[in-house]
């Protein structure tokens, strides 16, 4: 028996539209340690990396480990039904073929049963080698989806260098060049608007903005995002989910020929 | 120029 109870529906809506740009469909990886979900897009350059922690949930339980593979499309249509004060509960039992989301209104008169089919997907994972980073880069969630959109107007590409100075991103193409940096803030109100800047050695590499863009859609998860940069190896993209977990994007650099 | 790389040519498959 499988069960996972969030009080907040909200999160697992925000958790699915960060990842169905990338992922058609995906495997729910769920046991006592909670639900975790590691998944390639379709054409092998990122890979998304989720993890729900069990004591993250309100109530939780799952005596066997359950591979629930799932159309993101079809789920996306179920949590659409759901309000954001609904409270939701995922349920399956012991090798079903079926998950059950059950959504309840905060004063309980209203209980919404969707059950869904779930699918047998071709499990693949991948190791994800333990790395010390050169730069280690934390800012806010929206200047970062704001400066990828800006610059995806310029060309297919961005290069992001890292400095102890700053951080840039620069993009190029047929209607000219530009260059956006941040320093690294000296004093802010709030935590959730600072830039800060672990570095041991610059880096400079290039990424291709379609899927940072993609990236971007888990901004309304947290008001900060990390991003972590090694020369010649992918960049991870980590947006942490309250108390309960993060989401974890890794993109393959581009590399000169 | 620059070409994409593939993320399995830095992780591999379990």
């Amino acid at each position: 028996m499988f069960e996972a109870r969030l009080v907040q529906s909200s999160i697992l809506k925000k958790v699915l539209e960060a990842i169905k740009e990338l992922l058609n469909e995906a495997t729910f990886d769920c046991s006592d340690s909670g639900i975790q979900l590691q998944a390639m897009d379709n054409s092998h350059v990122s890979l998304v990396s989720l993890n729900l922690r069990s004591d993250g949930f309100d109530k939780y339980r799952c005596d066997r480990n359950l591979s629930m593979g799932i159309n993101l499309a079809s789920m996306s249509k179920i949590m659409k039904c759901a309000g954001n004060d609904d409270v939701l509960t995922m349920k399956a039992q012991d090798n079903a073929d079926l998950v059950t989301f059950m959504f309840e209104s905060q004063n309980q008169e209203k209980v919404m049963d969707y059950e869904m089919k779930l699918m047998n997907l071709d499990q693949e994972h991948l190791g994800i080698p333990e790395t010390d980073y050169s730069c280690v880069i934390k800012l806010p969630s929206q200047e970062f989806a704001r400066i990828v959109r800006d610059l995806s107007q310029f060309g297919e590409s961005v290069v992001i260098s890292c400095t102890k100075e700053g951080i840039k991103f620069s993009a190029g193409g047929d209607i000219g060049n530009a260059n956006i940096k941040l320093a690294q803030t000296s004093n802010v109100d709030k935590d959730e608007d600072a830039v800060t800047i672990e570095m041991q050695e610059p880096v400079s590499l290039t990424f291709a903005c379609r899927y940072l863009n993609s990236f971007a859609k888990a901004t309304p998860l947290s008001p900060q995002v990390q991003l972590s940069m090694s020369a010649d190896v992918p960049l991870v993209v980590e947006y942490k989910i309250g108390d309960i977990g993060h989401i974890r994007y890794y993109l393959a650099p581009k590399i000169e020929d | 120029t620059m070409s994409q790389k593939n993320i399995l040519s830095f992780f591999a498959k379990k």
